[in-house]
């Protein structure tokens, strides 16, 4: 998925996540250069893999339906009030993109942690289909160990998703990029 | 006698005179160190009164002449009140002018103080405008998953093009620096959130199924026929909505910003060296130039530029109206096996909709509705709130409860779907957001151990990371 995440002059939030499914999507190229999409393998089937889950009947296949989606540009504000920390936050690497989500929102909202440090931290997801737990290269041995105890099997990979964030609070906004990507940037107009 | 009284009035005389030396070096002498005349003093228009009664013998000179210097700093000083004895002497002349001058002299004082008061709150008015803050809002942030985008979307906005103006076009950009993860072909979604009226939409460009597919002919041939996973692309009819309803700048000028990445070129990302050499490590046939660019190397994309500009001046009619473009898809996913068809892409339309809502540590959340997962978001942090997560508690016993909270809402996403053909899913949809839901869930978390056997029943989740 790509993210475009931005906060204007103009006090208005724009978070976009635009994708083609798998990277380059079915591979399939007009002339012209258009590159489609594979969009509709986000829809559950019978007997697709090996040991997949049921599927799912409320996101089967019907002619003109969109498939289920994972693409979650998140806008956040205060409750109440003009004043307070507004946040754009989006996410690639599909169901762990919701779950890259929720540890960054719990880290900004509740830990009260900098976006910056919020993003960098490292992130778990759980697999349902392998009942395994991962966790990315910024967990610690202690933190692995600990969880295996509460029964947790732990799986260790590279880099389970990226988030990218813009953050404003009263006039101060700041954009942020995952820093587990090589090549995203945040910009901010001084 | 009288020799010594002509000698006396001939000093005062020579006193007088303008260019002896006496007067050069004789200094006034303050009135009080003046014995009182026993008769006024006659001098020029009374100045002389000021400037030098003169001592007569030398030696009271020398002393005089130090005794002056310091005096003549003294009378610096004194100078700078009005002495006494100016006013005295300006009031013995004057008479009744005497009181016309004090007024006059408080009229100063008044005045004087206006002047310095204005010239402060002057000085005062610059310094904010310099210095304090903006009274006009002027910083704004973009982020993008390419510098190349980034930096477009900056300049888009300090083009004063709006926020959804920059969206669109670092969204274009990044179809064609990243066309592994996005372009033209595929579709997305957009949040749009407006602070100052509290406003929200939500622009659901999602692809859609062709209506000839069927699951039978997915699960038959989905890994041989690549056409078959083809959905009809969202990605030109939905930014082109957003830009109807909040674009500041032309539509043709938006995409004339993506299109000169396109014709001028850009350098390639790490992201698409790596995945142009394929998860295989074999290249793509459909790679420009049919092989895998290099990092760093500058890429030109002449042919997104033409489609660009066509799509700039025509509109989506090109992209969807049964154009050489659309002819084109149809035509390529058909040959691959596919069925989508013209009607597919004349029927398509982007959906705007209001996004999910939660309420988490006095925050607003606001995120896309099914068939997206957003439920499933607000429903973890609902289940998280109740944990009074606080940097006193562990870090892994906090990791514990995500892994915990988030099986559980990754187990209720895999219920969701498109609402438009599923009425259930509205109902699914409803019971995560609510909190109630959130604490009986909370209660069924083990705070030492996990689950041995998942809390809720799992469906198949799209589960290939994009």
């Amino acid at each position: 998925a790509a993210q475009v995440l931005i906060m204007g002059p103009d006090d208005f939030i724009v978070a976009m996540v635009s994708s083609l499914n798998r990277p380059f999507g079915s591979g399939l190229i007009t002339p012209s250069g258009i590159l489609l999409n594979s969009q509709m393998l986000d829809f559950s089937w019978p007997n697709r893999t090996a040991n997949h889950p049921a599927p799912s009947l409320e996101n089967s296949v019907q002619p003109g339906k969109r498939p289920l989606s994972f693409l979650l540009p998140t806008v956040v504000r205060p409750a109440e009030g003009l004043c307070g920390t507004y946040l754009a936050l989006g996410a690639n690497g599909a169901a762990r993109g919701l779950s890259g989500l929720t540890q960054v929102l719990l880290n900004v909202l509740t830990l009260n942690r900098n976006l910056s440090d919020s993003l960098a931290r490292g992130r778990l997801h759980p697999d349902l289909q392998t009942n395994l737990l991962q966790v990315d290269s910024e967990f610690t041995e202690e933190e692995i160990e600990f969880l295996e105890a509460r029964g947790h099997h732990v799986e260790k990979v590279d880099v389970l998703s990226w988030v990218h964030g813009s953050r404003r609070t009263n006039n101060f906004i700041i954009g942020v990029k995952d820093p587990r990507s090589p090549d995203a940037a945040g910009a901010t107009i001084l | 006698m009288a020799a010594e009284n002509e000698a006396s009035q001939e000093s005062a005389l020579g006193a007088y005179s303008p260019v002896d030396y006496m007067s050069i070096t004789s200094f006034p002498r303050l009135p009080e160190d003046e014995p009182t005349p026993a008769a006024p003093l006659r001098g020029r228009k009374g100045e002389e009164s000021l400037i030098n009664p003169v001592k007569t013998d030398s030696s009271s000179y020398l002393i005089g002449k130090t005794d002056l210097r310091t005096r003549s700093w003294k009378y610096k000083l004194e100078s700078s009140k009005p002495s006494p004895s100016f006013e005295t002497c300006r009031r013995q002349d004057s008479g009744v002018g005497a009181e016309c001058s004090c007024r006059q002299d408080g009229l100063t004082v008044i005045v004087t103080a206006c002047l310095t008061f204005a010239t402060g709150v002057t000085v005062a008015l610059i310094m904010q405008i310099y210095f304090g803050d903006p009274q006009i809002f002027h910083q704004g942030a973009v982020v993008t998953d390419a510098a190349r985008c980034t930096s477009l979307g900056i300049e888009v906005l300090s083009k004063q093009g709006s926020s959804v103006d920059a969206a669109v076009a670092a969204s274009l950009c990044l179809g064609i620096v990243a066309p592994h993860s996005s372009g033209l072909g595929g579709g997305g979604v957009m949040l749009v959130h407006d602070i100052r009226r509290n406003k929200s939409h939500l622009i659901d460009f999602r692809e859609s199924a062709p209506g000839a597919l069927r699951e039978e002919a997915l699960q038959r041939s989905w890994e041989t026929k690549p056409g078959l996973l083809v959905g009809v692309p969202g990605m030109v009819k939905g930014l082109h909505e957003a830009h109807q309803l909040y674009g500041r700048l032309p539509w043709s000028q938006v995409l004339a910003f993506a299109a000169a990445v396109a014709q001028d070129g850009f350098n390639v990302t790490h992201d698409l060296g790596q995945w142009g050499l394929g998860v295989e490590g074999k290249p793509k046939p459909f790679l420009p130039m049919g092989h895998p660019p290099l990092p760093g190397s500058l890429l030109r994309r002449p042919d997104l530029a033409a489609v660009l500009e066509v799509l700039g001046t025509y509109g989506p009619a090109a992209f969807y109206a049964g154009g050489n473009l659309t002819l084109e898809m149809v035509a390529e996913a058909q040959h691959a096996g596919g069925v989508i068809t013209e009607e597919d892409f004349s029927n398509y339309s982007a959906l705007l909709e209001k996004p999910v809502c939660g309420v988490y540590r006095g925050h607003l959340v606001l995120s896309p509705r099914p068939p997206h997962t957003g439920p499933a978001l607000i429903s973890a942090l609902n289940i998280l709130e109740g944990f009074n997560l606080t940097s006193l508690v562990s870090r892994e016993q906090a990791l514990h409860w995500v892994a915990e909270t988030l099986k559980i809402a990754l187990a209720l996403a895999s219920r969701l779907g498109d609402p438009i053909y599923d009425s259930t899913i509205t109902e699914s949809m409803d019971d995560m957001l609510s909190k109630v839901e959130a604490a009986y869930f909370r209660g069924q978390i083990n705070d030492s151990q996990t689950a041995p056997v998942p809390l809720l029943p799992i469906y198949e989740l799209n589960g290939a990371p994009t």
